[in-house]
C-alpha cells in the first residue's frame, strides 16, 4: 500500500 | 440520478504556450491531464452509491485496475459529436494527423472504433455515466478482499442500467446487452494505452506527476 500513497490519501480525504 | 449528479465538471488540457509544438510537448500535455482527470476520477468514485462502503483496500483495487477505462470511455462521450476526432478535452482535440506525429495512432483508431459503436447504439448520458461506473465495478481486480461487497456494486448498478432501459426504451429489449457488449473493446483499449504510456515513461522523455506514475505502475 505504501508504493499507492497518492490513491490512499485521496480516498481518505471527505472531499 | 446519482451519476448523473456525480458526474465531473468539463475538464481543458491548457497546453504550455511556451513550449515550442513537438510530439513531447502533446505527450507532456496528455499526461498532465490524466493526472488532473485522475484526481476528479477517485473524487467521482466516491459519490456512487456504495463505492464508499468497500474497504479501502478493495476501493483502490478497483480504481487500480479500471482508472484507465473510466478515463477512455469519458474521451469516446467528448468524441460523440465529432467526426473522426478525439476530444480528449475541450481545448484539446486530435484528428487522425496529429495522433500519428505523436505515435497515438493505434490509440486513436481503437477509440474510434468505442466512439463508432456508441454512435450506432446513440449512447445517452444517463447510460454512460452508468457504463463507467460499471467499468468500475467489474474491473476484474485480482486483489478485491470482499468479493461478495464489489458483487453486491455490480448488481446494483446493472439493476439501474436495466430500470432505465426497461423504462426508456422498451423498443430495444435487447439494449443494456448491447451496451455491455461494448466493454470488451473498452478493455482492451485501455490495456494497450496503459502499456503504450508505460513504455514512454520507460523511455523518460516525457515529465508525469505522481499520481499518474502511482497508477501507470500499479497497473504493470
Amino acid at each position: 500500500k505504501e508504493k499507492h500513497k497518492i490513491l490512499h490519501r485521496l480516498l481518505q480525504n471527505s472531499t | 440520478s446519482h451519476l448523473l449528479v456525480a458526474e465531473p465538471e468539463k475538464i481543458y488540457a491548457m497546453p504550455d504556450p511556451t513550449m515550442p509544438e513537438s510530439d513531447i510537448k502533446a505527450l507532456t500535455t496528455l499526461c498532465d491531464l490524466a493526472d488532473r482527470e485522475l484526481v476528479v476520477i477517485i473524487g467521482w468514485a466516491k459519490h456512487i452509491p456504495g463505492f464508499s462502503a468497500l474497504s479501502l483496500g478493495d476501493q483502490m483495487s478497483l480504481l487500480q485496475s479500471a482508472w484507465m477505462e473510466i478515463l477512455i470511455l469519458s474521451i469516446v462521450f467528448r468524441s460523440l459529436p465529432y467526426e473522426d476526432e478525439l476530444v480528449y478535452a475541450e481545448d484539446y482535440i486530435m484528428d487522425e494527423e496529429h495522433s500519428r506525429l505523436t505515435g497515438l495512432l493505434d490509440l486513436y483508431v481503437s477509440i474510434l472504433q468505442l466512439v463508432r459503436k456508441y454512435k450506432k447504439l446513440k449512447v445517452e448520458k444517463e447510460e454512460f455515466v452508468t457504463l463507467k461506473a460499471i467499468a468500475l465495478a467489474n474491473s476484474d481486480s485480482m486483489h478485491i478482499e470482499d468479493m461478495e461487497a464489489v458483487q453486491k456494486l455490480q448488481d446494483a448498478l446493472h439493476e439501474a442500467l436495466q430500470d432505465y432501459e426497461s423504462s426508456q426504451h422498451q423498443e430495444d429489449p435487447r439494449r443494456a446487452g448491447k451496451l455491455l457488449m461494448t466493454l470488451p473493446l473498452l478493455r482492451q483499449t485501455a490495456t494497450k494505452a496503459v502499456q503504450h504510456f508505460y513504455s514512454i515513461k520507460v523511455q523518460g522523455k516525457v515529465p508525469m506527476h505522481k499520481l499518474f506514475l502511482e497508477m501507470l505502475e500499479a497497473k504493470v
